[in-house]
Order: structure tokens, then C-alpha cells, then sequence
């Protein structure tokens, strides 16, 4: 059986907000290390993918690997019960049809339980080649939020252009064009720097604008504004984002949920006709 | 003109 016991809702109801608008029904993938999922969208062009890592629960058991067949409109329902600051419990028998939740107020005055029907989904998974990018850009979520709102102001797909100067983002459409350019910026990059202390991924030290660019090569990169906007609903889950790209291959696009894990997004390229 | 690419002419199905 699984029983996993998280000691903030809010974190689950954001990755399944994140998530509900790009994938319809997957697999969560349950093992004594963690529950992870991964799903392609209907038109093959973006990925969405999580980790909630067993260390990062409360408590956290997994007997034997399960899958479980979730519809997403049904959690994010069933979440929309839950306070952002309760405890859940998430619960399932082996070979059960359900998926049980407890949500437990922090004073554990209120205790509710709730549950969904699971599917069975034929999980269809890709296999992503570990691959190191030539350009990794990190910002703060919010400032990349706003890019990307801006950049869908005028056009469909931003083109971004990352070099030793800095990246940038430019887009046009039938009104006109418009591009940002982030410097690179060394506030958030002084892990080198001998001060110590700060664990690494860690936001400590980065401004609200500021932008950090690793580059091992150019990279001109042309990516659809839709499915980006789609990405950033992740943007509450975590103070920085990391956009890792290479040259005519999926960007990956990168939240890190506190201590538990991560949302990652793959989203294919433009490429020229 | 560019055209979207999918996943799939990237990333393997095992």
C-alpha cells in the first residue's frame, strides 16, 4: 500500500494546477522513493513531468511499486476541498480502485476524507536522454511569468537568443515587436565566490529582475508563448525558474518545489519550415 | 515561417 503523509496542501494542489491544463489523465508512479509522473499533452509538444521526493513527506510509505490512473479534473477537484495549510494524507490499497485523501486542519480540529476512482491508463512513457544544455538561464518565476505574459501580448512564439552578453527574448505579431534583454547578472551566481553557506538551488542572493546565464555555446532557440504561459502556473510553487536549452532541441523548463522536488516541462521547438 | 516540432521526433518511446 501507499500512505504518504504531506504536511502542506498547497503544495499538491499547485502541481496539480500546473499540470491540469496540459495533460487530461496519467500515471502517478509510486515507489519507496518518491511519487513522479509524466505526460505529454494531446498534440505531442509539451511534457509535463514531477517528483515529490518519500524524504520530502512526513511520513511516507510505499510497500510495492503502483501506478495510479488519475484524472486530473478530478484531483484538482477534490483538492479545491482542501485548505492551503492542512495536512494530507494521501492513501491507496494495493490493487485498489481508489485513491483515498484525509485533509486534516494544522490544529486537527477538522479532519476530512474524500476520494477519487482511479483509471487505467496506458502509460506511454518517453524516453528523455540525460543530455547537458549549453545554455542554462535562471530567473525569478515571477519575472519570467511576467516575460512571458508580455511577450503574449504581441506575438505567438518568443525567440530566445542567449549569448555571453546576456538572453534575449523577442517576439512580433500584427501590432508590432518587442524584446527584453536580461544581463547577466553575477547576485545570483556568487556560489563560486567563496561566501559559503547557502546550499546550492538555493534563491538566497538573487534580485527580483536579476538573471543568471551559464553558456557553453550560443543558443537561438524559437518556442510557442501558449504552452510557456502554460508553464509558468508552476511560478507560485517556487522562487526561481531554470530554463535549460541547447540549439533545435526541447527546452526544459524547471521548478524546484522547496526540499520535495520538482515540476519539469519539456516543450519541442519551432523549427523552420 | 517556422512550424512547432513535436516530442516525438525528439525523445524515444522504449
Amino acid at each position: 500500500m501507499l500512505e504518504a503523509r504531506l504536511l502542506q496542501a498547497s503544495i499538491l494542489k499547485g502541481i496539480v494546477e500546473s499540470v491540469k491544463d496540459l495533460v487530461r489523465e496519467a500515471n502517478f508512479d509510486c515507489s519507496d522513493s518518491g511519487i513522479s509522473f509524466q505526460a505529454m499533452d494531446e498534440s505531442n509538444v509539451a511534457l509535463s513531468s514531477f517528483l515529490l521526493r518519500a524524504e520530502g513527506f512526513e511520513t511516507y510509505r510505499c510497500d510495492r511499486n503502483l501506478s495510479l490512473g488519475v484524472r486530473f479534473s478530478s484531483l484538482s477537484k477534490i483538492l479545491k476541498c482542501a485548505n492551503n495549510d492542512d495536512i494530507v494524507v494521501i492513501r491507496a490499497e494495493d490493487d485498489a480502485d481508489v485513491l483515498n485523501f484525509v485533509f486534516e486542519s494544522p490544529d486537527e480540529s477538522k479532519i476530512s476524507e474524500y476520494q477519487i476512482k482511479l483509471l487505467d491508463i496506458d502509460g506511454e512513457h518517453l524516453s528523455i536522454p540525460e543530455q547537458e544544455f549549453d545554455c542554462v538561464i535562471k530567473m525569478s518565476s515571477s519575472e519570467f511569468s511576467k516575460l512571458c505574459r508580455d511577450m503574449t501580448l504581441l506575438g505567438q512564439t518568443v525567440v530566445i537568443d542567449a549569448a555571453k552578453e546576456g538572453v534575449k527574448f523577442s517576439t512580433y505579431g500584427d501590432i508590432g515587436a518587442g524584446s527584453v534583454l536580461y544581463k547577466h547578472s553575477s547576485s545570483i551566481d556568487d556560489s563560486s565566490s567563496g561566501s559559503g553557506g547557502k546550499g546550492r538551488g538555493g534563491s538566497g542572493g538573487m534580485s527580483a529582475r536579476g538573471c543568471s546565464i551559464e553558456l557553453r555555446e550560443p543558443v537561438s532557440l524559437e518556442l510557442s508563448l501558449k504552452y510557456l504561459n502554460n508553464f509558468t502556473k508552476a511560478a507560485p510553487l517556487s522562487d526561481y525558474v531554470v530554463i535549460s536549452a541547447s540549439n533545435e532541441i526541447p527546452v526544459m523548463v524547471q521548478f524546484d518545489v522547496g526540499d520535495i522536488g520538482y515540476i519539469r516541462y519539456y516543450l519541442a521547438p519551432q523549427i523552420k519550415d | 515561417k517556422t512550424q512547432q516540432s513535436t516530442l516525438m521526433s525528439f525523445f524515444g518511446t522504449p
